[in-house]
């Protein structure tokens, strides 16, 4: 659910 | 990571750090909103709950830390240092906050995060980070929102505090080409509609200053918004 997408970014 | 989330990121941090430099040179808090702030605090301290959970890379640790640090001074600055907190002006800074943007975002992403059916099967701890996470994106599409208020009240702007905002604009921007880029040459990249519709949101509230911003910087003068 975390992982990929905008939520690697800040 | 690409060049124009790299630039994004760049913007961002060179817009924080001509305020604290303008915040520590000039020793004056005056034409800076600290409602703007507390709610760029809010965002960041929401956000970056996964620094705890999940880790992605040296990179973006260090970055959310710097953020969520450098954020709380200028906070402190604004609020409890001397002498620049005798500078804020507290009567101009009116933007009802809590009425008009937390509370609004926090049951807009009550709202998304329940509708969307995100969550469903996972732990409370994550449903609750995955809120947290949502409300910072909505609340940050808006968070500039007292210091352009703020703007419109003084209209004449220093110069370091329209660089501040150009730098801050520029960021989300960015970010909407990064998102662009990633679209295509990332397979399997997962979508945050939210966080794209937010992204946009936020750059267009910029737009208006941008123009003026532009504007004076052709004519090379002194800035001033309109009436």
């Amino acid at each position: 659910l975390k992982d990929g997408g905008s939520k690697d970014e800040l | 990571m690409n060049v124009f989330r790299l630039c994004g990121d760049m913007s961002h941090v060179f817009s924080i750090v001509v305020l604290l430099l303008r915040l520590r040179v000039a020793k004056n808090a005056s034409g800076i909103s600290l409602r703007t702030h507390e709610l760029f605090l809010l965002v960041f301290l929401t956000r970056y709950t996964d620094l705890f959970t999940t880790y992605y890379s040296l990179y973006n640790s260090c970055m959310k830390i710097a953020y969520i640090l450098s954020t709380a001074s200028i906070v402190y600055m604004i609020r409890l240092s001397d002498p620049i907190c005798t500078t804020y002006d507290k009567a101009q800074d009116t933007f009802r906050h809590w009425a008009f943007a937390v509370g609004p975002c926090a049951v807009l992403a009550t709202l998304t995060h329940f509708i969307s059916g995100e969550g469903s099967g996972y732990s409370l701890f994550v449903n609750i980070q995955e809120l947290l996470w949502t409300f910072s994106i909505y609340l940050e599409s808006i968070a500039i929102l007292p210091q352009l208020i703020l703007l419109q009240r003084y209209r004449e702007v220093e110069n370091l505090t329209g660089n501040y905002i150009f730098f801050m604009g520029s960021y989300r921007a960015l970010y909407i080409l990064n998102w662009i880029y990633r679209t295509y040459y990332e397979p399997g990249y997962r979508h945050h509609y939210v966080a794209y519709f937010c992204g946009v949101l936020q750059t267009l509230l910029y737009a208006d200053f941008f123009y003026y911003y532009m504007q004076s910087k052709r004519r090379g003068g002194r800035f001033s918004l309109p009436t």
